[in-house]
Parts: structure tokens; C-alpha cells; sequence
């Protein structure tokens, strides 16, 4: 089942973001705001209960150069350690896929590979490498990721991709668990004498006291 | 947990980008908290795809990085902050600023020791001006300082200073709490703990009834 993308976007209400202030604007479009960047969001059948969009992915036309952060908690998700291991031999990235419900944490070797033979389909799909496909999960601990459900979506996701706001907003929403509200934004400024564009979406309600690194 | 993604058509290097992404990390989501439970599954993994045209940013001194530093730290304290306003149960959204810290990584820990209290989130939660359990929160973070140094503000309330509370308008201090969290507001406590250059943020919420019916029901 997949959610048409202007539904998705719109299944929980935008939070207020409150900026700071600085020399930039907001403009629409969270993480698809900039160049290069596409988005979508949709119901693939992972979530537990109800409806709401629960697969997520973000993807660059080109070699995008990547960085990431993550929970220094000794107790790490299967995609935590996987990206981790990812970022140390790639330094460079084009797509982030996102599933909500399952936590793939606590899952032991079985986790890590479902993580593997997801990227496996995905960087098929995209025509790209696999270790250019980045994973984060959340959700319940202990449970793994309901990977038929997931793998059967791929295709649907990858299709919706798009660089418009709804792209962008349905990703937002279906990254999210308990939260009563999706949390995107971007901005644009001049850096240099060039106008850049930062975007971003981003998730969490419970359990949240980030120690990243 | 939390999970962010952030994308970007800056130019930068690989180096310059990841010490990049993590320095705004710890001015936004390392800065945030709601439970105090840290997650197994947080990440924030950020892209830059270079198509904006800018020349390529290989050095963190010059004036392209600090202008892209800031726009970065912009944009994950937004989402930063918009995680502990939807904080489970909360009604507000509690921003504590420190000030007179000898460093921005010790005013940071003061800010985020505040935001963290169990008892100064139940005190806004019931609307209680206690500028007890903020000094106290304070005085435990792990970051040394002279109590009689100590100053706090609840939005322009003055609470305490001098290391010693000050008369307020009780009513007047409530009220400003009530409004917040009648109106899912923001509440600016303001700590000044001596006269150094570090300052920093911390955000959180309030904890309310809620938050336990929440936990006690959604199995993690």
C-alpha cells in the first residue's frame, strides 16, 4: 500500500521552527531546499498500528560528500553500526532510506544483515553502490525491521522521489514515531558571493537525551 | 530517539565537513533532551552535493566555512529546538541560556544539567518559579563556579543573584509560566554563573502526567 505523496506530507501537522537569528532566510522545502536532492515519504506496512507514512528516502543526483553523527549508547542499533562502518570507508553518499516502527536494535547478526539486504535492493534500484546507501531506524527495540514489507516498497518509494516541498514534508512525516508534530526546515544565505541552501528533517519525542559523536 | 537528515549544495571537503556537522551537533542535538534517556538508535547523517556553484570550502578558518558553520548551526538548532517542544506531554518548550562560563563547553553542561532536572521540569509543569532546583541544577553539573556568583532569570523576572533570591511577584513569575504553557510556548530561564567569555544553550520541556501515561503505554 503506498501513500500518495501530497497525503503523506500532510498526516501530522509541520512544529513550529524556531530559527535563530542570523543572515539567512527560510525558504520551503526541507531537505530537498537544495540543489541536488529529491525526497519522499510513504506507508509501506511497517508501522504497528494505523496508517501513518513509515518509510523515508532522500536521495542526491550526484556524489554527495557525507558526514554523520550517532549515539555513543554501547547499546547500538544494527544501522548505527552499519553507517558508522559505511562513513569510515566512503566518504561520500547518495541516498539516506529511513524506516519507522522497528528500531532494528538488539536484533544481534540477523539485524545487520536485514540492513544489508536492504541497501543491497535499494542500491540496485538506484544504480548506485551500496555502500553509498546510509540507514537509520526507529522504533520499538528488539524488533527487526519488517523487511518483506519494506523490500515490496522500494520500488514505489524510489518512483515517488521528488524535489518539490511535498517530497520533502512527506519524508519529514514518515521518519516520525510518537511525535505529534514532523520537523522540517531550510534556510538560504549567501556564503562567499554564492547563495547556499541547508535543509533538514529530523525526528524524536521520547527517549531523547542525544550524546552523539 | 532522534534521527535527522541534512542536505546541503555547499561545496566542502570530506574533513572540513565532518568536523563541521559534528561542532553543530553539539550546539543543537547533543544540547536537547526530554527524558534524559539516551537513544540506540540516534543519528544525524548530513550531505552536501556542491551544486550551488560555490567553490570549494577546504579550510574551517576561512570566512566561506564560518559563514556555512553558522547557517549549519541554524538549522539543526531549529530542528533541535522543535524535538524537546514535542517533547512527550510537554506543554512548553524550556530554553536555558548560561552565561559567565569560562568556556562554551562548560556553559553548554550548566545549560544542559537545567534542562535535564526532573524537579525544575516539574516545577514549570506546575508553574512554579523555583529557583532552588535551578541553582541546584546548576551547583550539580560537574562545572565549577562560586555560588555567590550566581544569577537567575525567569524570562525578565529576577530570581536570584548575587547567589541569593531575590523579591519577586510570585504571582507575576506563575502567570509568565501558565501563559508558556497554555500557549505551547517557550520559557527562558537565564543563568549567569561569573564573568567569563563561554556561553551556551540547552533546550527542553516540561514533565507532565502525560509523559508517564505515554511511557507507561507505548512498550520501547
Amino acid at each position: 500500500v503506498s501513500t500518495t505523496e501530497n497525503h503523506a506530507s500532510t498526516y501530522i501537522p509541520a512544529a513550529p521552527i524556531f530559527l535563530p537569528d542570523g543572515p539567512w532566510k527560510q525558504i520551503p522545502g526541507g531537505v530537498t531546499a537544495a540543489e541536488g536532492f529529491k525526497a519522499a515519504g510513504m506507508y509501506g506496512g511497517l508501522r504497528a498500528v494505523g496508517e501513518k507514512p513509515d518509510l523515508a528516502l532522500v536521495t542526491c543526483d550526484v556524489d554527495a560528500i557525507s558526514a554523520g553523527s550517532f549515539t555513543t549508547n554501547v547499546v547500538a542499533a544494527a544501522p548505527v553500526l552499519y553507517c558508522k562502518k559505511t562513513l569510515d570507508n566512503s566518504n561520500t553518499a547518495r541516498a539516506v532510506l529511513t524506516n519507522a516502527g522497528q528500531a532494528n536494535a538488539a536484533t544481534g547478526e540477523a539485524g545487520y544483515h536485514d540492513v544489508i539486504e536492504c541497501v543491497d535492493n535499494l542500491a540496485k534500484l538506484l544504480g548506485v553502490k551500496p555502500e553509498e546507501v546510509l540507514v537509520e531506524s526507529t522504533g520499538v527495540i528488539g524488533q527487526r525491521i519488517k523487511k518483506g514489507a519494506l523490500l515490496n516498497s522500494l520500488p514505489i518509494l524510489v518512483n515517488s522521489l521528488s524535489s518539490s516541498v511535498e517530497g520533502a514534508d512527506s519524508a519529514a512525516v514518515a521518519i516520525t514515531t510518537t511525535d505529534l508534530v514532523s520537523k522540517s526546515v531550510a534556510i538560504e544565505s549567501l556564503v562567499g558571493r554564492t547563495k547556499v541552501r541547508i535543509g533538514g528533517m529530523a525526528k524524536g519525542s521520547g527517549m531523547i537525551h542525544p550524546n552523539m559523536a | 530517539t532522534m534521527l535527522g537528515v541534512i542536505t546541503t549544495d555547499a561545496w566542502v571537503t570530506s574533513d572540513v565537513w565532518r568536523k563541521m556537522v559534528q561542532v553543530a551537533v553539539n550546539r543543537s542535538f547533543n544540547q536537547i533532551t526530554v527524558d534524559g534517556d539516551t537513544s540506540t538508535n540516534d543519528t544525524v547523517i548530513a550531505l552536501a552535493s556542491g551544486l550551488s556553484g560555490i567553490r570549494c570550502i577546504s579550510s574551517l578558518d576561512s570566512d566561506e566555512a564560518i559563514q556555512l558553520q553558522a547557517c549549519l548551526d541554524a538549522v539543526m538548532q531549529g530542528l533541535a529546538k522543535s524535538i524537546a517542544w514535542d517533547g512527550e506531554g510537554a506543554t512548553c518548550l524550556i530554553e536555558v541560556s548560561v552565561t559567565g562560563a569560562n568556556s562554551e563547553a562548560e556553559a553548554a553542561k550548566v545549560a544542559r544539567s537545567v534542562a535535564s532536572s526532573s524537579l525544575v521540569k516539574a516545577a514549570v509543569y506546575g508553574r512554579d518559579p523555583n529557583w532552588g532546583r535551578i541553582a541546584a541544577a546548576a551547583g550539580y553539573s560537574g562545572v565549577a563556579f562560586h555560588q555567590n556568583l550566581l544569577r537567575v532569570e525567569l524570562g525578565n523576572i529576577l530570581l536570584m543573584d548575587g547567589g541569593e533570591p531575590q523579591s519577586f511577584d510570585r504571582g507575576e513569575a506563575s502567570s509568565y509560566l501558565r501563559t508558556a504553557g497554555e500557549t505551547h510556548g517557550t520559557v527562558k530561564i537565564q543563568i549567569s554563573i561569573g564573568n567569563g567569555p563561554g556561553q551556551g544553550q540547552a533546550w527542553g520541556c516540561d514533565l507532565s502526567y502525560d509523559y508517564v501515561k505515554i511511557n507507561a503505554e507505548y512498550t520501547s
